[in-house]
C-alpha cells in the first residue's frame, strides 16, 4: 500500500530555513535527504495505485528520479514502454517531453495512436564522457488529468542525429 | 557559421561566434530586440577583512570585493539543430557548461546550467552567479517575488520603511528569489523565472543576477561550525533559468502562466507493456 504521510512529514521538516537556504551543518543536510528519499518512495506506490485506478489498467510503473542528469535505466534499456504524464494544473498543458534512450530511432504515438514528430538528440558533452541521447516528443495533458504515449525503439542507430548534431570545436 | 542564431517563430537568440556568449535575445511576435550578454562570474568570498573580521558562510554572503571575476571570456559551443528543438551547448570551464534551448512553438529561452564541483586548491572560496547584462535603463530598480507570490519593488542601496547604512555594496542588495526576478525599463521587460529558489540582483543599471552555487572555506560563526564546504570533491548543481523578452504590457500574463507550469511541473511516470485490467473491487 501507498503513503504519501511520511514525503508530507519530511516536507515539514524541510520548511525549516536551515533545510531551504542550506544553513545547516553537512550531517543535517544528509538527513534532510534521507528523509526525503525515505518518503518519496512509499508516495511511488501511491502515485501507481492511482494511475491504476485512473487509467483501469495495472501496470508496473517506474520513476526517473534521476532524469534530471539525463539517467532513467526504465527509458535507457527498454525498447517499447508508455509514458504517462499527469498534469496537475488547472488548464491544458504543452510541454516538450525528455527522456535518456539509448542510441537509435524511435516511433511515438500519442493517445489516440498516432505518430507525432520526435527526435533524438545528443546531450551536451560535459554531461558525458560517453556518447549518450535523449529522445524528445511534444506532449499535451489537460488539465488536471493524464496523458499516455507509447514508445517503441525502430533501429539500433541514429542516422539523423549523428548528421545533425555538430561535433565540439577542439579546445584552442 | 560566423552567425549562430537559434529561432523559432516567437524567438531569435544570437551569439558572438568568436566568444560563444548570447548576444541578442529578439522578440518575433511583439518586434522587440534586447541586446543581452550572459554568462557566469564568481565572487570571492571574503574570509574577514580590515572593515570587519566577518567571513562569507553559510549564513552570510560577504564577497571581498564588489566586481565578480568570470568564469571564462569565451565558451567553446556546440550547435544542435533539429526540427523540434535548437540548443547552444557552452562550455566554459572544466566545472560550468550551459545549454541554451528553445523549442519549437516555445515564447521562453531555457538555459540549462551546470555548475561545479566548485574548485577551491586556490584557497579562494567562491559564489557563482549568471549575470545578464543589457543596455536597458532601469533606473536602480529590479522586481524579486516572495514565495511566488507578491512581487516587490527594489531599488539600490534603499528600504523603504528605514534609512539604510549600506555597509555591503553587494550583498545588501541581494534579496530572496523564489520563482522570478525581473526589470523593465518602463517598455520592455526582462524576466528570469527560476527552478528553486535562489538570491539575486540587480547590481548595476540594466544588469540582473542569480546565485547558482557557492563554495566556502571558512565558518562565518553564526551558529554552523562548519564552512559551506561540501565534502570530497563536491557536489555538482543542475538549474534551468527561463528567459522571458516581452513588453512590459503583457509579460505579466506570460511570466504567471510560465512559473506556475514550472512550479506545477507535470509528472512524468514510464510502465512497460503487459498491464492487466484493474478494477478497484
Amino acid at each position: 500500500s501507498g503513503d504519501s504521510a511520511p514525503l508530507n512529514e519530511a516536507m515539514a521538516v524541510l520548511q525549516h530555513h536551515d533545510a531551504v537556504t542550506g544553513t545547516a551543518r553537512q550531517n543535517v543536510v544528509n538527513d534532510y535527504a534521507k528523509q526525503l528519499a525515505a518518503g518519496w518512495g512509499p508516495c511511488e506506490v501511491l502515485v501507481s495505485n492511482a494511475l491504476a485506478r485512473l487509467s483501469l489498467y495495472k501496470q508496473n510503473f517506474s520513476f526517473c528520479r534521476e532524469i534530471n542528469i539525463s539517467i532513467c535505466p526504465a527509458s535507457q534499456t527498454s525498447e517499447h514502454f508508455r509514458v504517462i504524464i499527469y498534469n496537475p494544473v488547472g488548464r491544458k498543458v504543452d510541454l516538450m517531453v525528455r527522456l535518456p534512450v539509448s542510441e537509435g530511432i524511435f516511433l511515438v504515438k500519442d493517445p489516440n495512436d498516432r505518430r507525432i514528430s520526435s527526435n533524438v538528440v545528443m546531450v551536451p558533452s560535459a554531461y558525458s564522457k560517453t556518447y549518450q541521447w535523449e529522445l524528445l516528443f511534444p506532449a499535451s495533458v489537460p488539465a488536471l488529468g493524464f496523458s499516455i504515449y507509447s514508445v517503441n525503439k525502430m533501429s539500433g542507430h541514429n542516422h539523423q542525429a549523428h548528421n545533425l548534431t555538430a561535433r565540439p570545436k577542439k579546445s584552442k | 557559421s560566423r552567425v549562430l542564431v537559434i529561432e523559432n517563430k516567437y524567438i531569435r537568440a544570437t551569439f558572438d561566434s568568436d566568444t560563444g556568449l548570447l548576444r541578442k535575445i529578439e522578440n518575433l511576435e511583439q518586434n522587440i530586440s534586447l541586446p543581452v550578454r550572459q554568462g557566469f562570474f564568481w565572487y570571492n568570498a571574503s574570509a574577514g577583512d580590515e572593515e570587519s573580521p566577518q567571513a562569507s558562510g553559510a549564513y552570510i554572503f560577504r564577497p571581498s570585493h564588489r566586481k565578480p571575476l568570470p568564469v571564462s571570456h569565451w565558451a567553446q559551443v556546440t550547435l544542435v539543430k533539429t526540427n523540434l528543438v535548437q540548443e547552444v551547448h557552452q562550455n566554459f570551464s572544466a566545472w560550468c557548461s550551459q545549454v541554451i534551448r528553445l523549442y519549437e512553438g516555445q515564447r521562453h529561452l531555457e538555459l540549462e546550467w551546470t555548475v561545479g564541483p566548485i574548485p577551491v586548491k586556490d584557497d579562494w572560496g567562491k559564489e557563482v552567479i549568471s549575470r545578464f547584462n543589457t543596455p536597458m535603463r532601469t533606473r536602480g530598480q529590479f522586481f524579486t517575488d516572495s514565495n511566488g507570490r507578491e512581487i516587490l519593488k527594489r531599488r539600490d542601496d534603499f528600504r523603504p520603511t528605514w534609512t539604510l547604512n549600506q555597509t555591503e555594496p553587494v550583498a545588501g542588495n541581494y534579496y530572496p528569489v523564489n520563482t522570478r526576478i525581473y526589470i523593465t525599463d518602463g517598455h520592455m521587460q526582462l524576466t528570469v523565472l527560476t527552478d528553486r529558489s535562489q538570491g539575486g540582483s540587480s547590481l548595476l543599471d540594466g544588469s540582473l543576477e542569480l546565485m547558482v552555487h557557492r563554495r566556502l572555506l571558512v565558518d562565518d560563526e553564526r551558529g554552523v561550525a562548519e564552512p559551506l564546504l561540501e565534502t570530497d570533491t563536491g557536489d555538482k548543481v543542475r538549474g534551468r533559468h527561463l528567459v522571458i523578452l516581452s513588453s512590459v504590457s503583457d509579460a505579466a500574463a506570460r511570466h504567471r502562466l510560465l512559473a506556475e507550469q514550472e512550479v506545477l511541473a507535470p509528472q512524468v511516470v514510464l510502465a512497460h507493456g503487459g498491464s492487466s485490467p484493474y478494477h478497484s473491487q
